[in-house]
Formats: C-alpha cells, structure tokens, sequence
C-alpha cells in the first residue's frame, strides 16, 4: 500500500458517497445515468468474486463489501424507491455496445483462461468505459448540477491516482500488470475533458454548463 | 512479477 493507492481508493470511496448523499438527500436521482450505474455494479461484481475464493486483506475485504453495497444500493435508490426522479429520456447510450466488446477483448487478452480471471479482466475493461453513459447524458442536457460534478471529479481522479501508484509499484517493487494500466490509462483519459470544464468552471463556483 | 498472480488492488 503507497500514498498514490490509498489515495485513489479514498476519492473512489468519496465518489460512491457523494453519489449515495446526492440521491438520498434531495430524494431525486434526476442527471445520474442509471445504465452506467448498472455498469458499475457488473464490474464491482465481476471483480470481487474473488472475495471467497482468495484473502488478501481485511482492508481489501472491507473496501470490496462497501463497493459492492453501495453499488447495489444506487441501483435501489435509483430504480426502485425514486424511480420517478430517473431521466431515462436523457440516459439512452446503448450498453451492449460496450458490454459486447469487453467480453471479447477479456476472452481474447487476459492473463489466464481461466472463469474467475476472465470475469476479473473483463471487469477491469468494462470500468475503463462504464462511465461513458453518463458522460453521454452529461453532453446531450448539456449541463450537470455541481454535485454531480464533484461525483465524477472524485471518481475519474481514482484512477488517475492508481496511474502513479502503478508507477510507483513498477519501481518500487517490480510488479506490473499491463492489462490494468492500458485500461487505466484509457478510463483516467475519457476523463479529461470533463476534468478541463470543472477545473475552469466548477472549481469558480460556476455550474458545469458545455459550450452551446 | 506480473499480472495473473492475486490481485491485491480494488
């Protein structure tokens, strides 16, 4: 564990809170994309099956469960008890398309064929990507409520913060796992434009608005 | 060490 890791897994934890805060406390989830809630909820699934089959840490075991709860909860929240609030006329990106292509890419590119890595690669490339119907929604109302931004600040700085950790780790103790950063890299990059307009409008007080 | 040998991270 280094500074850049628990770092990131901090902002990450900080994220699904704002998240879960935002939608309770205004009982609305309206400006959330559910599919790329139900994304992340596949992810966290995918990855952490391996919570009963090997140990690592009682940090790493209690961090997963959080993930994983929260994850599930969002979805309540979001699809059951304020299932009104949800702006599914704005949350149209078709999932398949990158649900399909993660399935193959981890069937093809993995580092075992074996069930439980192949769920884990294929969670590690479907993250990478899972946060583009949100970004989506975000561009076609055009807006988004600064709480959401600071949700989606949080989340994208997560994985830019686990970049320098993989940095750190290559040099500091020789380990490296190319699947997990090529796809970092590709997550940490969707980021940057959005990173651009809270840097220069959120961060002034002003609401995250694009450019007409 | 590379890859496939437990994944320590979240």
């Amino acid at each position: 564990m280094n500074i850049f890791r628990l770092l990131g897994d901090l902002s990450h934890l900080l994220a699904v809170i704002i998240l879960l805060l935002k939608i309770w406390k205004t009982r609305s989830c309206a400006g959330i994309s559910g599919r790329s809630q139900i994304l992340f909820a596949a992810v966290y699934t995918a990855r952490y099956l391996d919570l009963v089959t090997s140990y690592i840490s009682a940090y790493n075991t209690v961090m997963k469960i959080v993930f994983l709860v929260a994850s599930y909860g969002t979805l309540y929240l979001m699809f059951l008890k304020f299932k009104a609030t949800y702006d599914h006329n704005h949350d149209t990106f078709r999932i398949e398309f990158l649900v399909l292509p993660c399935v193959i890419l981890a069937l093809l590119i993995n580092h075992d064929f074996s069930a439980l890595e192949i769920l884990w690669t294929f969670s590690i490339y479907l993250e990478s990507v899972a946060i583009l119907p949100q970004l989506f929604m975000v561009s076609k109302t055009g807006e988004a409520e600064s709480i959401t931004s600071h949700y989606l600040f949080a989340l994208g700085t997560y994985r830019g913060l686990y970049l320098f950790n993989w940095i750190y780790r290559y040099y500091a103790e020789d380990h490296y796992d190319l699947i997990a950063i090529i796809a970092g890299i590709v997550q940490t990059v969707l980021y940057c434009d959005f990173f651009y307009l809270y840097i220069t409008k959120v961060l002034k007080g002003k609401k995250l608005q694009l450019p007409a | 060490r590379t890859g496939c040998e437990g994944h320590d991270e979240l």
